[in-house]
């Protein structure tokens, strides 16, 4: 596993940051961060439809909640997935108005997976293969403005979990960055390792959309369900994450 | 605007330029004095929330006026949160098997 690693720093990879609005398809976006990032790394940049998985989906109620696995069903049960260009997001879901026959096929997934809730096994993936989808706890993203959030399991409780992100890189807190927030002596600095995460309420939120998260005690919930959907064909395609 | 200040709950003079910037960074507008005072009140109640969890925080996070500073944790749960993820069983985490899907 590499000291860090940023999806961000190879251009064309990571899409936009998006703007889930009043609907609350966390679950969709996340996954087509996953699937937009991992053809892009394999073939060629693409942004894909999060409304074709809300309309799609077979419960229907996308704007209500839903797990990332009905955004990887769906694609699969459709064949792939349009642009979101020409199917683009329009803030809710239209039951029983599924328009994936309507436009072409700009990606598609293989299958998909959960990894080991072990954050070293997280981070070798996402080094070798690209972003993943996660969910975790946002009580504390109400307030969140930037920097590295590290809290006890009593203040973000790691099972009670309900949003959908995605992990596209990791690192460790510089000495700059530690002693501007605390009285750190640089003999004494130790620093933090942390996740970068892309979220889904637009780039005005926290870091340019983005935040970071303390790397190795689950925080958060962090470990709970990381799922990534695949793209290859039979040979694993091993990459390297700037 | 001055109608507004009049009608809330007494409120410090700071926090209610403070709570003007940020309608005007956040383009939040309330439908009547009612309302306003009824965010005025939760965005003051969650400056001092903040300023706990700055407090609390063990990392080097920083926490502060956000776009959802005018929410309640129960609005804003209601309305960002997935539920139906909150709501699943912890014992019944669905592993995907790869082998299955890629059968013709």
């Amino acid at each position: 596993v590499p000291s860090t690693c940023d999806w961000r720093k190879a251009a064309g990879i990571i899409s936009p940051i998006k703007n889930q609005e009043n609907c609350k398809c966390c679950w969709a976006m996340a996954a087509a961060g996953n699937i937009e990032a991992l053809w892009s790394i394999n073939y060629w940049p693409v942004e894909i439809s999060v409304q074709e998985m809300l309309d799609c989906a077979r419960c229907g109620d996308g704007c209500e909640g839903g797990f990332v696995w009905d955004a990887y069903v769906t694609v699969l049960n459709q064949s792939g997935v349009a642009s979101e260009k020409d199917y683009p997001f329009e803030g809710q879901a239209k039951l029983h108005r599924c328009l994936a026959k309507k436009y072409k096929t700009v990606a598609w997934i293989q299958d998909f997976i959960m990894l080991p809730s072990d954050e070293q096994e997280i981070a070798s993936y996402l080094a070798t293969h690209g972003p993943i989808t996660v969910t975790i706890n946002m009580k504390m993203l109400q307030h969140y403005q930037k920097g590295v959030l590290k809290a006890k399991p009593t203040m973000c409780d790691p099972q009670h979990v309900d949003h959908c992100v995605l992990l596209v890189g990791f690192g460790k807190s510089s000495i700059e960055e530690d002693i501007r927030v605390e009285t750190v002596s640089s003999r004494s600095h130790r620093p933090t390792p942390y996740w970068i995460v892309k979220n889904s309420w637009g780039a005005n939120w926290g870091e340019e959309g983005y935040f970071r998260l303390y790397r190795g005690a689950n925080t958060c919930g962090i470990t709970k369900y990381p799922l990534t959907a695949r793209v290859n064909q039979q040979v694993e395609q091993q990459v390297s994450c700037p | 605007d001055a109608l507004q200040t009049q009608d809330v709950h007494p409120q410090p003079l700071e926090l209610i330029e403070v709570f003007k910037l940020f309608q005007i960074h956040f383009n939040r507008s309330y439908s009547n004095p009612a309302e306003y005072a009824h965010r005025l009140d939760i965005f003051a109640h969650n400056l001092a929330q903040a300023q706990q969890l700055q407090e609390e925080d063990l990392g080097t996070a920083e926490f502060g006026v956000t776009p959802f500073s005018d929410l309640t944790e129960e609005e804003f749960g209601q309305l960002y949160g997935n539920q139906k993820a909150a709501k699943m069983n912890p014992g019944m985490g669905i592993k995907a098997e790869p082998e299955k899907w890629r059968k013709p």
